[in-house]
């Protein structure tokens, strides 16, 4: 739908429209979810990160598990470097606030590079400084 | 800012573009000038320049609204979710999900449409693939991957503007203080920041 005026939305619309889900909404519900846990539908997501590029070389979609393993907790904490979020490992309220926004439709990490906070160097991505005095 | 692997760019026989719009879309002119606006911005930073063709087939960048699967492998999943992509260079396809609810104009920051994504922020973030750009992980470039519903960005920042002239060269004409630093304006309610 186009709107050529934001005026132009109908009212008809507007009171239904905090009712819209987003495509990954459902994802929220995965928020306090652990290395080690098995989770409904963790399946999903795991099929997001791939799709991104954050699960390279991964089986088809189709045979993906509910499990929270490690390739799981290595691909959320690449996003988290990316998107300078807390690298937690974690499915925590701010990633997930995170993982559901509308986005462009490109992987981030393509071929497994990417020149995005994750493809740089280590000592890039330290959040320490280190000072000599002269 | 990042390339596509082997920094793929338009050649330099090819840096006068142009760019059509997929005629079965029946786009109006009012939003066919979205993406003028948004190709202004890049031609402005750059040597690049974009006119507008009747001639989809024969066009450099062909822009399109699909839904769903629509032939290229990477389907659009709804309201929301993905919202455009576009390939790299010399590829020009630019496709976006016919399902969103697109704000043409006005400000986008005000609709109480929660889902409202605004045309011309999506348009200036896939132009800079279909130029060679990929993601930046810097929150205030265009070519951060995500976007807010009900958000406007579409001034380029530094990371942007150095990014495109590494491949392509500065505009001659480019005065680097009209890049804004504070290019985005918010109105999400869906995230607790």
């Amino acid at each position: 739908r186009f709107f050529p005026n934001i005026t132009s939305i109908p009212p008809w619309l507007q009171p239904n429209s905090t009712a819209v889900q987003g495509a990954w909404d459902s994802f929220k519900k995965f928020g306090g979810c652990h290395p080690g846990e098995k989770s409904d539908g963790l399946s999903k997501l795991k099929n997001y990160f791939h799709y991104f590029g954050y699960i390279p070389n991964s089986p088809p979609s189709s045979n993906f598990t509910d499990d929270f393993d490690d390739e799981l907790e290595s691909a959320i904490k690449t996003y988290q470097k990316n998107f300078n979020l807390n690298v937690t490992g974690e499915l925590d309220e701010q990633t997930l606030n995170h993982i559901t926004r509308p986005r462009c439709g490109n992987a981030d990490i393509v071929n497994g590079t990417t020149s995005m906070n994750s493809g740089k160097s280590t000592s890039l991505n330290s959040k320490h400084f280190h000072s000599v005095q002269h | 800012y990042s390339y596509f692997p082997g920094q793929p760019v338009w050649p330099e026989s090819r840096r006068d573009l142009t760019y059509a719009f997929d005629p079965s879309n029946g786009l109006t002119d009012t939003v066919k000038s979205v993406f003028t606006s948004a190709f202004a911005r890049w031609s402005e930073v750059t040597p690049l320049t974009f006119t507008q063709t009747d001639s989809y087939n024969g066009a450099d960048i062909r822009i399109g609204f699909y839904n769903g699967d629509h032939g290229d492998g990477e389907p659009f999943d709804g309201i929301l979710g993905t919202l455009a992509h576009a390939f790299s260079p010399p590829s020009g396809r630019f496709h976006l999900d016919d399902a969103e609810e697109w704000v043409v104009s006005g400000d986008v920051t005000t609709s109480s449409l929660t889902s409202a994504i605004d045309m011309e922020s999506v348009a200036v973030h896939e132009i800079g693939h279909l130029l060679g750009l990929g993601h930046s992980s810097v929150e205030e470039a265009i070519m951060y991957p995500t976007i807010p519903s009900r958000t406007k960005k579409v001034q380029l920042a530094s990371d942007d503007v150095q990014g495109i002239q590494s491949l392509y060269g500065a505009n001659p004409n480019y005065n680097p203080s009209s890049t804004s630093t504070e290019s985005t304006q918010q109105n999400d309610t869906s995230d607790a920041h």
